[in-house]
């Protein structure tokens, strides 16, 4: 688990920013904040609605900001 | 308005921001909601 | 508070079905269900997804099963 991890779960997720998230870099990060999703709880709520479905998120992320495969939230 | 259903979410969520309709991300499970509240405005 | 909702609150909600959230009855839990928001969790991800504003959940909640202003999650 990368240290971005270990900061981002080591308190309340609150209003972080969307790339306080591992795995979501500068452009990534750009990209979904134009699509509404500024903060990370906005994509842990679509993780959930996705019912926690690794792979539809992966899909979801990729259509969404066409992040490949690497880049994504771990 | 039809055409709403037709529309990216990219779209649907500039025309909401023109509207001044508060909203977060258009997703799959928020979009009939935001479109809803498109027609009522456009009304 | 309700009984429902400490009883709610008083644990992880881990896999909890939607029924569980106070506010949320035999009705209203059906249609949820029937919508695929089966779980708590998948109606917290909705209402993360809509930014935690109160309004607009209650909106989506009217939209998705006519539930009325009484019935809905505290």
């Amino acid at each position: 688990t990368s240290q971005k991890h270990k900061d981002f779960v080591a308190e309340p997720m609150g209003e972080k920013p969307v790339m306080a998230l591992a795995g979501i870099g500068e452009a990534l990060g750009r990209r979904l904040e134009e699509k509404g999703f500024d903060k990370a709880y906005v994509v842990l709520g679509q993780f959930l609605v996705l019912k926690k479905d690794e792979e539809l998120f992966r899909d979801w992320l990729k259509d969404t900001c066409q992040a490949n495969s690497k880049q994504q939230v771990p | 308005m039809s055409s709403l259903s037709s529309m990216s979410a990219g779209e649907l969520s500039e025309l909401l921001d023109e509207y001044g309709i508060k909203h977060g991300p258009v997703v799959g499970s928020t979009r009939s909601l935001y479109e809803r509240k498109l027609k009522e405005a456009m009304a």
